[in-house]
């Protein structure tokens, strides 16, 4: 789903915030 | 894990993709969907952050959002 899709980019973009 | 999963996520692959294009996370994680890898959620998550940091992208911001590419 859509919902699922942004949760995951979201922890994405948290686990890389310290490295951007 | 399906034996049939024909998308793999490795670091070849995102390195590819980001060469071709700037992407977002969102972008990539749409290239390597859980029901194309076999991989769960968390385990694409990881991986791929994994994979972004060794690989160390350019970014850009378009459109007010992160792009990360390659220059080749």
């Amino acid at each position: 789903s859509s919902s699922e899709a942004d949760e995951m980019a979201a922890a994405l973009d948290a686990e890389l915030n310290d490295f951007i | 894990t399906p034996s049939s999963s024909d998308v793999h996520l490795t670091e070849e692959a995102v390195r590819r993709y980001l060469i071709r294009k700037p992407m977002t996370t969102k972008d990539l994680l749409k290239k390597f969907q859980t029901k194309r890898t076999g991989l769960s959620s968390e385990q694409t998550v990881n991986v791929l952050a994994q994979i972004l940091k060794r690989l160390n992208p350019e970014r850009k911001s378009i459109a007010d959002k992160m792009h990360f590419y390659i220059k080749q």
